[in-house]
């Protein structure tokens, strides 16, 4: 679950991801 | 006087931070009355999460980021996301909300287990935030000059963070002389709120622990 993400992770992920594809 | 370039830069800008929101599907959620402690407390996480994914996603179009290094990218981002959502919610906060949002989202947080000597200035900021009455560009300038902010802990390239800030430090310098002629101090209080930002961040990781241990 997000709640155990931390700030960073979540960063990383976004970056690495491309929600708008 | 903007040049067009400088104009095609703001809206680039500007576009990518109205496209850039939190989904409306979880901002819904919010204003649902019934809830109890716990539902709360992961709703503010996932709102929280959110906000992170929306940030970065905005961040992504801002002219240059993506051109400095990775590690780079994630020190700004990690040293900014607590100050550019600040300034998001604020935004929200002073923005026109239907009748009685305002008040179910501000109960919400008060609500929330975050200690009250957290919750004035956090309340204090909004308030700050919506007596400036910034139009659009202005906030998502703010919102990008938090972000590309070169002295955050970690930033190993600081001259190419600051030569992408100072092309949006001077554009807004600008906007605000255009669109408050009568107000020669209106850029030096949007960046005293950039301050502002700074203790709140600080204060964010106390903030935290309060509100787990809550």
């Amino acid at each position: 679950p997000a709640s155990n993400l931390g700030l960073e992770d979540i960063i990383r992920k976004a970056l690495m991801g491309n929600l708008e594809e | 006087v903007i040049t067009k370039d400088q104009q095609a830069f703001m809206n680039v800008i500007l576009d990518a931070y109205n496209r850039h929101q939190i989904p409306p599907d979880v901002a819904k959620k919010l204003l649902q009355e019934q809830y109890s402690a716990e539902e709360n407390f992961l709703l503010l996480t996932e709102m929280a999460t959110s906000q992170v994914q929306v940030l970065v996603e905005f961040t992504k179009h801002i002219p240059g980021f993506l051109s400095l290094d990775h590690e780079d990218q994630i020190a700004l981002l990690k040293g900014s996301a607590v100050e550019a959502s600040f300034l998001r919610s604020a935004q929200v906060f002073s923005s026109k909300m239907p009748n009685g949002h305002t008040e179910v989202l501000e109960e919400r947080i008060r609500k929330s287990g975050i200690s009250e000597e957290f919750m004035t200035p956090m309340f204090n900021f909004y308030k700050t935030i919506g007596e400036l009455h910034m139009v659009e560009e202005e906030q998502a300038l703010l919102t990008a000059i938090t972000i590309m902010t070169p002295d955050r802990p970690y930033v190993k390239d600081q001259q190419a963070v600051e030569r992408l800030q100072e092309p949006m430090l001077d554009v807004l310098r600008k906007l605000c002389a255009l669109h408050h002629p009568h107000e020669p101090q209106y850029f030096a209080r949007l960046l005293g709120r950039l301050t502002e930002l700074r203790t709140l961040n600080h204060y964010h990781a106390e903030m935290l622990t309060s509100w787990r241990m809550n």
